[in-house]
C-alpha cells in the first residue's frame, strides 16, 4: 500500500510515526511547494501524520485538506 | 488496510485499542485543524476511536462524524 | 475485515464476543454522540453486538439501526 | 466472511451450529429490536440459524425475512 | 464460500452430502417459514440439497426454486 | 468452485465423475421437480454430467438446457 | 478453473487431453442432446477437446461453435 | 490461465512450444471445422502457435484472424 | 501473464529477451501473415521485442503498431 | 506496485528514500524533458521525492503537479 | 507486472535500472520506428528509462510522451 502526497505550499512535513507498542516520530520529511512525495507502509512505519497544504491521493480518493 | 482521518477543528484524538484478551488505550494521537493522519491495523492495533470534529475516508465510504 | 460504527447518541456500546467454543463478552467499549469507532474481527473477537443509535459502514452496505 | 444482523423485533435469536461430523447448536445469541450483531464463520461455527425478523446484510444481497 | 437459504415455508430441509469418496447425508436441518439459514462449504460438506419453498442467495444469484 | 443446480422436472440427475488418470462415475445425485442441489469440485469430483431439464446457475451465467 | 458445455445435439464429444510432454487423448466423455458436462482442467487434463453441436459457457465469454 | 480456439475452417494447427531456454514444437493438435480446443499453459508449453482460420477467446478479448 | 501476437504480414518476429543479468535474444518465432502467437513470460523470458506489422492482445489494451 | 514519471521539463529528479529505521536519499535519478521513469518500491526504496514539473501515472489517478 | 512501449520513432531506448542497494543502467534495448517492447520488472530490473517518441501501455494508462 502507498499513497502520494503533493505539497500546494512550501514547509509541508509528511511524518512517520514507528510501528510497535510505543508510537513516536522517527522521521519528517519536508516538502517545498509541488514536491511530490510517494510513501509506503513499512516494517518501521504503521501510521504517518501530515501537516501543511497538501492534496493526498489514497486508495479511499483524493483529500485537499484545505476543502473542509 | 489502512484508512485517512483528516482534522476539521483542534483537538481531535485518534486512539489505538490493544490487540488481544485485553483492550485498553495503548496511544491517543492529538491532531490539529487540518492535519491529516493515516492509519493501519497493527500487531498492537486492532480498534480505534477517534473524538472530535473528522472527515474519515475508508474502503465503506466516507464519514464525517457531523452529519448525522 | 474492519468496520466503522459512528454512534449517534450518547452510550451506544461495541461489544466484543470470544472467539472459540465458548461464546461471552470479553469487552464493552462505550461510545459518546459522535465518536467513531473502528473494530477488526480478531484472535480473540469473531462476533460483536451494537447497542444504542448508529450508522455502521461495513463492506455490505452503511446500516442504521434506527432505519427499520 | 462475516455478515451483519438488525434485528427489527424483540427476541431475535442468531445460533451458531457446530463445524465437523456432528451438526448441533453450540451458541444462541438473543437480540433486542435495533440491536446490531455481526458475525463470522468461524473454527467452530460453519452454519447458523436465525429466528425472528431481521435484516442480513451478506455479500449476496440484503435479506429481509419478512418480504417473501 | 457461504449462501443464504431463506425458507418460504414450514418443513424445508437443507441435506448437508458427505466430502469424500461415498456420498450420503450427514446432516437435515429443517426450517419453519421465513427463517434463515445461512451455511458453509465444509471439511464435512461438500454438496447440499435443498427441499421445500426457498429463496437462495448464492454468488451466482438469487434463486427461488418455484420460479420455475 | 460451486454451482447451483435448480430441478425442473423428476429424475434428475447429478453425476459425479472422479478425479485422476481414470474418469468414471462415482455418484449420482437425483433430484426430483423444484429440489436445489448445489455442488462443489473436490478431490474426488472433477467433472459432473447432468441429465435432465434443469436451470445451473454458474459464474460464466445461468443455463437451461432446454432452451437450445 | 471450470467451464461448461450444453451439448445441443446427439454424440457430442468432450475429450481429455493428457497433462505432460505427450498429448493424448486419455478419455471422451459422450453426450446425448441437452446433457450438459462441467469440466475442470486437472492434473491429468491440461486441454480439452470438444466435438459436435454444442454451447460451452467459459470466462471468456459463451461460443456456439455453429455460429461462424 | 486457458483459451478458447474454435476452428473456422478444416486443418486448422494449435502448436505447443516447449518451456525452457529452448523453444521448439513438441506438439500440434489438429483441428477440423467447428472443433473447439480448450488448451492451458503448462510446465510443457509456455507458448503457441495457432495455424488457419480460426476464433481465440482470451482474458484479452475475441480475436479473429481473418478480420485484419 | 501472457499475451496474444496476430501476425497482419508475413515475416514478423517475436524475440524473447533472456532473464538475469545478461540481455540478449534466446529464441525469434516467426510469424505468416494471419499466424497467432500466445506467448508467456516465463523463467528463460523476461522481456520480448516484436518486429513487422501486428496486432497485439495484452491486458493494457490492443496494440496495432501502424496505428502510431 | 510501480508507478509511471513523464517529466515535462529538464532537469527533474526522481529520488529513491531508504527503507528502514533510518530515512536518507539513496538515489537521485535526473530526467531530461520528454524522458520517461517507471519505478517499483523495492527491498531498499520505500518512498520516493519527486522535483520538477511532472506527470506521475498512479493507481490512485493521474497526477500533473503544476495543477494545483 | 508488465507493460508495453511502443517506438513511434527510430533510436528510442529502453534502458533498465539495477535493483538493490546501488541504480546504474545494465541494459539499453534501442528500438526502431513500429518495434513493441515487452518488458517485465524482475529480480535484476526494479526501474527503467526510455528515451525518444514512444507509447507505452502500462495497468495505470495509456502515456504518449509527447502529449505533454
Ligand atoms: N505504534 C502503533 C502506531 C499506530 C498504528 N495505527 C494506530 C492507530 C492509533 C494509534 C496508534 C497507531 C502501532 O504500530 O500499532
Ligand atoms: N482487544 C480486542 C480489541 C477489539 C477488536 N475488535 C473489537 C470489537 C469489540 C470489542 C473489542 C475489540 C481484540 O484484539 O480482539
Ligand atoms: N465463539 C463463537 C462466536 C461466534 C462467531 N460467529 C457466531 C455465530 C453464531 C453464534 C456464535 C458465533 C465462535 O468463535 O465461533
Ligand atoms: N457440521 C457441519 C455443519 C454444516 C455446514 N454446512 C452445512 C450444510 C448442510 C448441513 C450441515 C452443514 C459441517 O461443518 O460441515
Ligand atoms: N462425496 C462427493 C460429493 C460431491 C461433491 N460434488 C459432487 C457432484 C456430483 C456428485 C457428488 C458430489 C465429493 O466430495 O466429491
Ligand atoms: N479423470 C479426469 C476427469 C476430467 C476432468 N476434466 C475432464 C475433461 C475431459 C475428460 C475428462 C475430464 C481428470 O481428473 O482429469
Ligand atoms: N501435454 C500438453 C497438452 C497441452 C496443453 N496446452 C497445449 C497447447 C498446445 C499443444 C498441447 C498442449 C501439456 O501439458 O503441455
Ligand atoms: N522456451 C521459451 C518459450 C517462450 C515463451 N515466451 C516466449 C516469447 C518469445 C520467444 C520464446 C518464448 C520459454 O519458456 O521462455
Ligand atoms: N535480463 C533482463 C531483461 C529485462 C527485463 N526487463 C527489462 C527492462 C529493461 C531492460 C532489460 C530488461 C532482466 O531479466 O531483468
Ligand atoms: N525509512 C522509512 C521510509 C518511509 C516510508 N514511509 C514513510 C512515511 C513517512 C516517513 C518516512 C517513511 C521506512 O522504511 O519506514
Ligand atoms: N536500485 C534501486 C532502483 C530503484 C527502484 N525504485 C527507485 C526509485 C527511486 C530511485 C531508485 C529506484 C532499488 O532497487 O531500490
Amino acid at each position: 500500500e502507498y499513497f502520494v502526497i503533493h505539497a500546494l505550499e512550501n514547509g509541508v512535513q509528511v511524518i512517520g510515526l514507528t510501528r510497535g507498542p510505543e508510537t513516536r516520530f522517527h522521521h519528517a520529511e519536508k516538502l517545498d511547494k509541488n514536491e511530490v512525495m510517494v510513501a509506503q507502509f513499512t516494517e518501521h512505519t504503521s501510521a504517518m501524520k501530515i501537516r501543511g497544504k497538501v492534496c493526498i491521493y489514497t486508495k479511499h480518493g483524493v483529500i485537499r485538506n484545505t476543502d473542509a
